[in-house]
């Protein structure tokens, strides 16, 4: 469990990362 | 299971839908009688990018020039700053309780949230990418429009002039697009009408350009130079809204998955 929460919370920061990523890259 | 129809989206989003889908299951099979460990810091992580992602994307909303994306982008930035709330409460309650159940609860809809925000955003660009390639062939249809009002050299190679950066333009952006498409048919569709506008439109104009000769030489075929013309205006005028269908399809066709 422990592991599962860190490794999602993980992944939604670097999903969020990405995300900003997109924006910016289609931005510019 | 999610469907993402683009390669971008799916790269992004998939990973973490299935993470989600697994810990609500985890915690809904009621296989979670352990105490929750200390989330703070990778919270704290999370906070600190959605706040980033909530200035781009309110700097990205204030200097687009695309109406739908500057109304339906806030509420998905809304919707991820919300969820960023949650994961930051439940983080809390669990410091002090961490057998707590309304914490677990707020981290499921937190998670979950920043899911459906995030995938809202990318959505809306992806929507927004789509609206742009389909202002380019808007732009074709209407040059192809003005075909048959072509009646000297002069017209023709001004028409040409106009025409060909358009139908460039058409050409690469929908081919990049199709290469990032999912969906097999969609992607075939797309190249097949797009493969048929760039086979007629030399054969357009070498049609434009007997229609003028006749009818500078006063011949008597010059309505049927005029209705073949038309015919390719109209052949390549169905590709193109075609190429505008499919663009704008998202979802999966059911009996691909069969």
């Amino acid at each position: 469990l422990r592991v599962g929460w860190e490794q999602l919370l993980t992944s939604i920061n670097r999903n969020i990362n990405e995300v900003e990523n997109q924006i910016l890259t289609r931005d510019s | 299971m999610p469907v993402f129809h683009t390669k971008i989206i799916e790269s992004i989003l998939e990973p973490v839908a299935q993470q989600v889908s697994g810990l609500i299951i985890l915690h809904e099979e009621g296989e979670d009688g352990n105490a929750m460990p200390d989330l703070e810091r990778p919270v704290f992580a999370v906070s600190k990018a959605v706040t980033n992602l909530i200035k781009v994307g309110r700097e990205t909303i204030n200097s687009s020039d695309d109406p739908i994306l500057k109304q339906d982008m806030p509420a998905s930035l809304h919707r991820v700053e919300g969820a960023s709330k949650l994961l930051e409460e439940a983080s809390g309650m669990l410091k002090v309780d961490a057998y707590s159940g309304p914490a677990r609860k707020k981290l499921i809809e937190g998670s979950r949230g920043i899911l459906q925000g995030t995938s809202a955003l990318v959505l809306c660009f992806d929507e927004s990418e789509v609206r742009k390639i389909i202002r380019e062939c808007k732009k074709v249809l209407d040059y192809l429009a003005v075909a048959e009002v072509i009646e000297t050299m002069e017209d023709l190679v001004q028409f040409l002039k106009d025409l060909s950066p358009c139908l460039s333009t058409v050409s690469a952006k929908v081919s990049a697009r199709e290469k990032e498409l999912t969906h097999q048919v969609h992607r075939e569709i797309l190249v097949r009408c797009l493969d048929q506008v760039k086979t007629l439109a030399p054969i357009l104009i070498c049609s434009m350009k007997i229609y003028i000769h006749i009818l500078s030489s006063g011949g008597k075929e010059a309505s049927e130079a005029a209705e073949n013309r038309n015919y390719l205006v109209s052949r390549m005028t169905d590709e193109l809204h075609e190429i505008i269908r499919v663009l704008q399809l998202t979802t999966y066709d059911e009996d691909e998955w069969d």
